[in-house]
């Protein structure tokens, strides 16, 4: 038997693809995490949120099938956030 | 529209740029047009006026560069991010590069270099990204026509909060 089945590969793989889009474009911070990190602080659904939020995408912060397309659409290496 | 963090803008209305290479996917006078057709986006709604030269520096230093070219944003490869340019600034700042790995047309076969060039330019000239779909300056690629291209109203304004209008 495999491992993990397709299904579950293909969500880490999209995971893991959506985690370099937002380091990229929404400065998601994936070291270095800030030492007054709050309980409920987590990082890349807030960062998804924000980046549903800017495309005026159905903000949910899940990586539903909407953000990915988005997400894989071909832009601007310019970040969307101020820096 | 936005502006980068600071609202940094060219403090002078002429502006030279300089093309220091060439995609082989189009005609050299292809690039040239699409890269003077995208300054006139934003020369017909601002005082600014753009000025090529061939050889020295240039504000705006224009170039095809693949993967890692020196400016720690390295290119990607086909597809994701096309291009990227620096805000107004001395330097680096104002250039924009293309990601040579993309393919480039005058037309909509491959990624149109005059609306990518537009984009970008609006960054060399202090514009951030837009949330306004419609906008040129929204950050993923929308294929269109571009005869008789108009820019959108919301990056007229963000244009002009920053340089004004034309002086008639």
């Amino acid at each position: 038997f495999p491992l993990a089945p397709e299904t579950e590969k293909e969500n880490e793989e999209d995971m893991q693809f959506a985690k370099k889009y937002l380091e990229k474009y929404y400065k998601l911070k994936t070291e270095a995490e800030p030492i007054f990190k709050t309980k409920n602080s987590k990082p890349i659904t807030d960062k998804i949120r924000e980046m549903q939020e800017f495309f005026g995408l159905k903000v949910t912060g899940e990586l539903d099938s909407n953000t990915l397309e988005v997400m894989k659409q071909p832009r601007c290496g310019i970040p969307d956030v101020g820096q | 529209f936005s502006t980068f963090p600071g609202s940094p803008r060219w403090t002078k209305t002429d502006l030279k740029y300089r093309i220091l290479n060439y995609t082989p996917d189009m005609e050299p006078a292809d690039v040239d047009e699409a890269i003077e057709k995208a300054w006139n986006v934003w020369s017909s709604v601002t005082p600014l006026k753009f000025t090529r030269v061939y050889e020295g520096d240039a504000d705006i230093m224009i170039s095809f560069e693949a993967g890692f070219h020196g400016d720690f944003f390295p290119f990607d490869g086909m597809g994701n991010t096309l291009a990227h340019a620096y805000a107004p600034g001395e330097g680096i700042g104002g250039d924009a590069h293309f990601d040579e790995d993309e393919y480039w047309t005058k037309d909509l076969k491959g990624y149109n270099l005059f609306l990518v060039a537009a984009h970008e330019f609006g960054h060399s000239l202090g514009l951030s990204h837009s949330n306004d779909f419609g906008s040129l300056m929204y950050p993923s690629y929308k294929p269109m026509d571009t005869r008789n291209y108009r820019l959108p109203q919301d990056d007229v304004d963000g244009i002009q909060t920053l340089y004004g209008p034309p002086i008639s």
